[in-house]
C-alpha cells in the first residue's frame, strides 16, 4: 500500500483536481485506491458526486472521534475507488487536535488499520496546519501541484523547507515524488517563465506531464464526476491520463 | 476608521489581488490606508515589493508577541499606504493562539491602538481558522471575492453560515459589504452560470463591478507593485478602479 499526499499551501493550484484525477485514474486501471479528503472544504467529496448532507461518518470521526476508519469509508461510482469523505466540521479539528497527544500522528495510526489497497491518495487543504501535517507524517510521497503563476512559485521554497523539517523530525521515509505543473497556458508568457524556472531548479523532480489550463476541468466538479467520465477526449483528460502513467512508473509499482 | 476584511476559505479566488488593488486604490485617492497581511503565505507583503527577509517585526509579533502594532507597521512606495507585513512563521500562530485567553480578539484589541487612518484592509488566508476568525471579529465589513467556478460557489454557503455565527456570538456589527465576482471569463459558460446564480441568490449584495480574468493581474505580483503602477490601461486596472469607486460609495465614506 503506497500512501501519497497532494499538498501545497497556496490556494487554488489544482490539488483537489489532481487528487480526484489521480485516484480515479488509478482505480480505472484496476488498482484498489482510497481517496482521503483532509480538507474542511470537502471538495474531493463533492467532486465525486457525494452529497455531504447524507454522510453519517467522515474523517472527523476518525481524527477527533473514536470511530474505526473502515466504518467511515464509502464506495463511489468508480469501481476500485473508495473515499474517506470530509465535512465542513473538520475546520474545528485543527483546534481540537492541538492539546491531544500525538496530534500530528492521528492519521498515521488510523491508516495502519487498512488492508487490501494498492494506493491511498490524500487531498490537503491550502495551509500548513495540523491537517496537512498529519498527511505529511502518514505518507511516503508528496506530489506538489504548482500553478504557473508568481505567488505559487514563491510559496514553493517554504513548502520544501517544511517537508524537510517533517522528514527530519517525524517521518524519515517522506520524499517529494514530483512537482506537477498545472493550469499551464501556452499563450501567456508567465507560464513559460515559471516552467523554465522550475525545470532549472528541480530538474528530474518535475513531472514530464504538464497539465494545461482546460475549461472542462473546471466544469467537471459540477457534474460530480472525474474528468474521464465527463469528457474523456478533452485536453484535461488526456493530460491527466499521461500523469497517471508517469505516476505509476515513479511509484515503482506495476 | 473603517475596518474591512477580504475573506474566502476557498483558495486562489483573488483575495490578495483584491486586497492590494483596493488598499492601493484607496491610497491613490488620498485616503490614509493600512493593509494588514494575515496570511502566512505573506503574498500581500511580497505583492507590494517588500522583501520578507528584511523585516524585523511582523504581524506575528503583534498577535502572539507583545510588540506594539505601531512599531511593526511599515511604509510602502505608495503614498498614504502603509502595511502590517506577514511572515511564514505566522503558520505557528494558529497553534500558539489556541490556549490563550481571548484568542479570537487579539487583532481587535491591537487595532484599537491605531489612529489617523481612514481604512484598514485585511487580507486573509484560505481557511476559517483562528487567523481569519480574528479578522472577522475585528472588522465592520467583509468583502467576499468569488471566483466564477463551481467549488468556489459551493463554499459560499459555509462561509456565510460562519459569518452569521461570528456576528451573533462575537461581533454584532459585522456585515457582508458585498460579493465581488473575480476571474470572470466571458468566453466560458461556467462564468455566466455562476454569475446568474449569485445574482439570483444575493441580488444587491453583489458588486456591480465584475473583475475579468486578465493576465496582467497575474503578472503584476512579480514586479511587486499594484496593477495601477504595472499597467494602468489594462482591463484588470480599469475594473479594480471601478470596484474602488463602488467600495467608497458602499462604505458611506466620501
Ligand atoms: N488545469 C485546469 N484548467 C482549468 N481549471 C482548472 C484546472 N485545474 C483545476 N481547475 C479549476 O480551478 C479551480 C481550482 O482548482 P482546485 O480546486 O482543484 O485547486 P485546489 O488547490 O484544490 O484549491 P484549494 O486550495 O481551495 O483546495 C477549481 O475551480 C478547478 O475546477
Ligand atoms: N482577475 C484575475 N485574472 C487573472 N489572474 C488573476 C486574477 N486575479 C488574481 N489572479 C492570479 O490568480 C492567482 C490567485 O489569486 P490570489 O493569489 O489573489 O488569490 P487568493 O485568494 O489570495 O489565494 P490564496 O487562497 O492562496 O490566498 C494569483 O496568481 C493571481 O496573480
Ligand atoms: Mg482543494
Ligand atoms: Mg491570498
Amino acid at each position: 500500500m503506497l500512501i501519497v499526499n497532494i499538498a501545497n499551501q497556496k490556494g487554488g493550484v489544482g490539488k483537489t483536481t489532481t487528487a480526484i484525477s489521480l485516484a480515479s485514474g488509478l482505480a480505472m486501471k484496476g488498482k484498489k485506491t482510497l481517496l482521503v479528503d483532509m480538507d474542511p472544504q470537502a471538495n474531493a467529496t463533492s467532486g465525486l458526486g457525494i452529497n455531504l448532507k447524507e454522510l453519517n461518518k467522515t474523517i472527523y470521526n476518525v481524527l477527533v472521534g473514536v470511530s474505526d476508519i473502515n466504518s467511515c469509508i464509502i464506495t463511489t461510482d468508480i469501481e476500485n475507488l473508495s473515499l474517506l469523505p470530509s465535512t465542513q466540521d473538520l475546520v474545528g479539528a485543527e483546534i481540537e487536535l492541538v492539546p491531544m497527544e500525538h496530534r500530528e500522528k492521528k492519521l498515521l495510526y488510523t491508516l495502519k488499520n487498512l488492508s487490501g489497497l494498492d494506493y491511498v491518495i490524500i487531498d490537503c487543504p491550502p495551509s500548513l496546519g495540523l491537517l496537512t501535517l498529519n498527511a505529511m507524517v502518514a505518507c511516503r510521497y508528496i506530489i506538489v501541484p504548482l500553478q504557473c503563476e508568481y505567488y505559487a512559485l514563491e510559496g514553493l521554497a517554504h513548502l520544501i523547507k517544511t517537508i524537510k523539517i517533517v522528514k527530519k523530525e517525524l517521518n524519515p521515509q517522506l520524499d517529494i515524488m514530483g512537482i506537477l505543473l498545472t493550469m499551464y497556458d501556452a499563450r501567456n508568457n508567465l507560464s513559460k517563465i515559471v516552467y523554465e524556472d522550475v525545470i532549472t531548479h528541480f530538474g528530474k523532480k518535475v513531472f514530464k506531464t504538464v497539465i494545461p489550463r482546460n475549461v472542462r476541468l473546471s466544469e467537471t466538479p459540477s457534474y460530480g464526476m472525474p474528468i474521464y467520465r465527463f469528457d474523456n477526449t478533452s485536453k484535461g483528460a488526456l493530460s491527466y491520463q499521461g500523469f497517471v502513467e508517469e505516476f505509476i512508473t515513479r511509484s515503482g509499482y506495476n
